[in-house]
């Protein structure tokens, strides 16, 4: 096109298409966007739809994308520079500076100041024995009692994902009723005979068939809580109870992010994402715990085993590598952490 | 990134029995903000 005093300039046909292919893009992501929220609004929950974008990101190597960003995030900053960055970090995503633990400019880079700690008395812990804290700050996306058959979580409408492939196959988690350790006749499967043994949880089994001492205990029920932190959040992981951590499992995997739109179009997401699982015994019985990644957030650290790297370079199919599994040391004893203590944080990169 | 948290508690033996003290309960919504040290449920 020309301007008005006559010289003319050119945008080459290409540039012109790509703008409006990106337009078309962003305006069809505007309406769906709306119509997902018009639905929300009318009560209707939006179920579980795959979308382009799903498929474009389980093309893309979002581990190595991952690992990018955070040594990009890790580059340290001039000082005079850092607290125009972390202010408009915190602008962008939310973050309430207030409570940050040291002076803005001692955070050598983005990525110390995203794992940044807290000041003193920010977070009070509710002391109640019988209460169970948030181990993190975040939005509460779901929670509940698992029932039978089979312990499922909904990831979205439409979409469940199992509680044991989440926490790894080989975990002690308790069924949910002794009924699916039961035989039709009443016996209890040898395989399971053991582990009933051994485990934490006496499985109340109805019938008077079973010989095995196990008095009847009282009954206890089998909940679970999704928390999902934004990238403003404070991003350390804390004790929920006074518990003993006995296991340690860490799932190398995927990267997808894990946003309100990544729950309703990626399959699979939490239990195909690096992440790792807690697992021990508090006074009411098994406890776990998953710190589960994203493309943005691909380390996780533990404050107990500060050796322990994830989102590691790897040419293997990570989906179908078992998870590395530690158990803690003195067996059936593990790590006493006590209620509100920091376990973990989450890292860029 | 996302915290799962999967716990044990005690619960009503049935749903017939009447919920005891002991029963645990959430206190808190779907869509919550919640911040590390307050309390999911007792």
């Amino acid at each position: 096109s020309s301007s008005s005093n006559g010289n003319t300039f050119l945008l080459p046909g290409a540039t012109v298409a790509t703008i409006l292919m990106f337009g078309a893009l962003h305006a069809r992501r505007l309406y769906d966007d709306r119509k997902v929220e018009e639905a929300k609004e009318r009560g209707i929950e939006p179920g579980f739809q795959p979308d382009a974008k799903a498929s474009f990101l389980n093309i893309l190597p979002l581990r190595t994308i991952s690992r990018i960003w955070g040594s990009l995030m890790s580059v340290e900053l001039p000082v005079q520079m850092r607290p125009y960055v972390y202010k408009a970090w915190a602008r962008a995503f939310h973050s309430n500076l207030e409570e940050v633990a040291l002076p803005l400019e001692e955070y050598p880079s983005m990525r110390d100041f995203f794992s940044r700690g807290l000041r003193e008395g920010c977070r009070p812990i509710d002391n109640d024995p019988q209460c169970l804290i948030s181990p993190v700050d975040g939005i509460v996306v779901r929670f509940g009692e698992l029932k039978e058959p089979g312990a499922m979580i909904e990831q979205v409408k439409g979409f469940s994902y199992s509680v044991s492939t989440l926490l790894g196959l080989n975990s002690f988690l308790p069924m949910v009723s002794g009924k699916d350790v039961v035989q039709k006749n009443g016996e209890v499967e040898d395989s399971h005979k053991d582990q009933i043994k051994k485990s934490w949880w006496r499985v109340s089994l109805s019938s008077p068939k079973i010989q095995d001492p196990i008095p009847a205990s009282p009954m206890k029920g089998l909940f679970y809580c999704v928390l999902y932190l934004s990238p403003g959040d404070y991003h350390r992981v804390h004790s929920p109870v006074d518990w003993n951590v006995l296991v340690r499992r860490h799932f190398s995997g995927r990267l997808f992010p894990v946003n309100e739109r990544a729950t309703k179009t990626i399959r699979n997401l939490y239990t195909e994402n690096e992440r790792i699982v807690l697992e021990g015994q508090w006074q009411q019985g098994y406890l776990a715990l998953a710190a589960i990644g994203a493309t943005n957030i691909g380390s996780i650290e533990l404050y107990i085993e500060p050796e322990l790297r994830t989102n590691r370079p790897s040419k293997k199919f990570l989906q179908f590598e078992p998870p590395e599994e530690r158990i803690y040391e003195r067996e059936g004893v593990g790590f006493m952490v006590k209620k509100g203590e920091e376990v973990a944080a989450f890292n860029m990169g | 990134s996302t915290v799962v948290l999967v716990f044990q508690a005690p619960v009503a033996k049935s749903s017939k029995d009447k919920a005891s003290s002991t029963d645990f309960r959430f206190n808190i919504n779907r869509g919550d903000r919640i911040r590390v040290g307050e309390a999911l449920g007792r």
